[in-house]
C-alpha cells in the first residue's frame, strides 16, 4: 500500500473519518470498471447495464466498510468477489431475463428430462422438436432466443439456472472451495455424458476459451448454429444436475 | 498441442493482468479529468460525479468472446508499478495539486495506459493467432476435447 493509501484505511477504520472513507472508495473506483465490463459482455444486447454500475458502486461501499487491514489481504483481492456479487444480484433484481425465455428454456429443459429418462440416453432435436409439438426449426429459434448469458463459470451458470456468485465469504475458507470443487468435477463428469456436438462445444467454449465464431469454423457450422448447441447443451446439463 | 495449449494459456494469464491494470489506468485517467474540469470550470460536481467518472460509462453487452473471470491478481508486480506511479504523481492528494500538478498526473497516467493497451493489442495478436493454429488443429482432426475432459 501507497502511504496515502495505508493513511486513509488507519484513518477510516480507527477514527471512523468519512473523508478517508471517500478517498478510499475514489481510489478504487475503477475496480468496479472492470468487474461491470467483464460481467456485462456476457449479458446478452438489450439488458440495462447503467443500474448494474450503481449495484456495483455499493458493492464497492460495503466492501470498504467491512474491510479489515490487519487480515493481510489485499483489498482488490476481498472487494472484487464483493462488487461482483452486488451485481449479480442486481441482476436478479431487475428480472433480466425475459419471461418467455424463462418458460421456452424450462420446457425444453422438462422435455429433454422426460426423455432422457424414457429413451435411457441424450434426446436428439427431432425428438425433442416432437415432445414439443414444434418443428425442428423452431426449437433452434427456441434455443437462440434462450441462449441467455455467460456470466460466470459454467458451474454456477448451470447449478442455479440463474446466474449467481457464490456468496463473498469474509475468509475464503477450505469448505466453499471444497464445495466449488465437488460442483467442478461432477460437472466434468456431465460434460462427458453429453452428445459429441455438445460436448465440443461445451468443452472449446469453456477450457479452450474459443469464441462461438471459432467454434463454428471448428464444426463448419454457422455461429448462431454454435449458440443453439451451446443452449442445449447448458439446458441438458442443468436437467442432469437437478436431477 | 499441450505446447501450444501451455503457451496460449501462459500469454493469457499475461493479458489478464495487462487488461486489469488497463482498466484501472483508463478509471483513474477519468477521474483525473473530472477533478480537473471541476477545478477549471468551477462547476460543483459531487462526489458520486467523481466516483462515476472512475468507473465510466454503462459497459457494453453481448460479445461474442467466452465469459472472463474476475479474479485478479492483485499483487501483480504491474499492479504494484502502477499503485506506485499513482503515488508518484500524486493521485491521492488530487485535490491539494494545483492545475500544473493534475496536468503531470493526467499525462503520467495516459502514458502508462498507453503502454498497456500496446503490449494488450500485442497479445491478443499473439493469443488469436495460436488460437487459429488450435483452430486449424481440431478441424483436421489433430485434436480432440476428450484430452480436455
Ligand atoms: N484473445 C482476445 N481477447 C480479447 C480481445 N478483445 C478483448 N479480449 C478479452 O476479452 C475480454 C472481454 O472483451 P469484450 O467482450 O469485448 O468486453 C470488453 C469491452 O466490452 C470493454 N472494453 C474494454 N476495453 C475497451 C476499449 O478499449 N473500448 C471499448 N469500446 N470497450 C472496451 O470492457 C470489456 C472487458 O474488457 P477486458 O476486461 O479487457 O476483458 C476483455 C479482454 O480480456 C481480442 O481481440 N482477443
Ligand atoms: N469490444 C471491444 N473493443 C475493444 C476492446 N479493446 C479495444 N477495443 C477497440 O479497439 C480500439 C483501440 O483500443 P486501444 O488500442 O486499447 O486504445 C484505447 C484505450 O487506450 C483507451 N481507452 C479505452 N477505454 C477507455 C476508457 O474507459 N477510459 C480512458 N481514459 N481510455 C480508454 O482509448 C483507446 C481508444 O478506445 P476506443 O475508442 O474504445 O477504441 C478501441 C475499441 O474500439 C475490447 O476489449 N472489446
Amino acid at each position: 500500500d501507497t502511504p496515502a493509501i495505508h493513511r486513509a484505511w488507519q484513518r477510516w477504520v480507527d477514527d471512523k473519518d468519512s473523508a478517508s472513507r471517500e478517498v478510499l472508495i475514489v481510489h478504487y473506483s475503477p475496480l468496479v470498471k472492470f468487474v461491470a465490463g467483464r460481467v456485462a459482455a456476457g449479458l446478452p444486447a438489450g439488458v440495462d447495464t447503467g443500474e448494474l454500475i450503481g449495484t456495483g458502486i455499493f458493492g464497492l461501499m460495503d466492501a470498504v466498510d467491512r474491510f479489515d487491514p490487519s487480515r493481510g489481504f489485499k483489498f482488490e483481492t476481498f472487494a472484487v468477489p464483493r462488487i461482483k456479487g452486488a451485481i449479480l444480484d442486481g441482476l436478479r433484481a431487475i428480472d433480466w431475463v425475459p419471461r418467455t425465455v424463462r418458460q421456452r428454456s424450462r420446457q425444453i429443459e422438462q422435455a429433454v428430462s422426460e426423455l432422457g429418462n424414457e429413451l435411457k440416453r441424450a434426446p436428439s432435436d427431432e425428438e425433442i422438436a416432437g415432445r414439443l409439438g414444434i418443428s425442428e426449426d423452431e426449437l433452434h429459434d427456441w434455443l437462440s432466443a434462450v441462449a441467455v448469458a455467460n456470466v460466470g463459470p459454467l458451474d454456477h451458470l448451470v447449478t442455479d439456472g440463474e446466474p449467481r456468485q457464490l456468496p463473498p465469504s469474509t475468509d475464503a475458507g477450505p469448505d466453499r472451495v471444497l464445495e466449488d470443487r465437488e460442483v467442478r468435477s461432477v460437472m466434468r463428469a456431465e460434460i462427458r455424458q453429453l452428445p459429441d456436438r455438445e460436448r465440443t462445444v461445451v468443452a472449446l467454449y469453456y477450457d479452450e476459451g474459443m469464441t462461438l465464431a471459432e467454434i463454428g469454423s471448428v464444426l463448419g457450422v454457422t455461429e448462431s448454429r454454435v449458440s443453439q448447441i451451446h443452449s442445449k447443451a447448458v439446458i441438458m446439463l442443468r436437467s442432469r444436475l437437478t436431477a | 498441442l499441450d505446447q501450444l495449449r501451455a503457451e496460449r494459456d501462459r500469454l493469457r494469464h499475461e493479458e489478464d493482468a495487462v487488461s486489469f491494470v488497463r482498466r484501472l489506468a483508463q478509471g483513474r485517467i477519468d477521474l483525473v479529468e473530472a477533478v480537473r474540469h471541476r477545478k477549471s470550470s468551477g462547476e460543483s460536481t459531487s462526489v458520486a460525479d467523481i466516483i462515476r467518472s472512475g468507473v465510466g460509462p454503462a459497459p457494453s453487452t453481448g460479445s461474442a468472446r467466452p465469459p472472463r473471470d474476475t479474479d485478479v491478481a492483485a499483487d501483480h508486480p504491474l499492479v504494484t508499478e502502477f499503485d506506485q506511479l499513482c503515488d508518484r504523481l500524486g493521485f491521492d492528494e488530487m485535490s491539494e495539486l494545483d492545475v500544473p500538478g493534475l496536468d503531470r498526473l493526467h499525462d503520467g497516467l495516459v502514458a502508462f495506459e498507453a503502454v498497456q493497451s500496446s503490449r494488450r493489442r500485442d497479445l491478443f495478436e499473439r493469443i488469436d493467432a495460436l488460437t487459429a493454429e488450435l483452430v486449424r488443429r481440431y478441424r483436421d482432426g489433430d485434436a480432440s476435447v476428450d484430452s480436455l475432459l
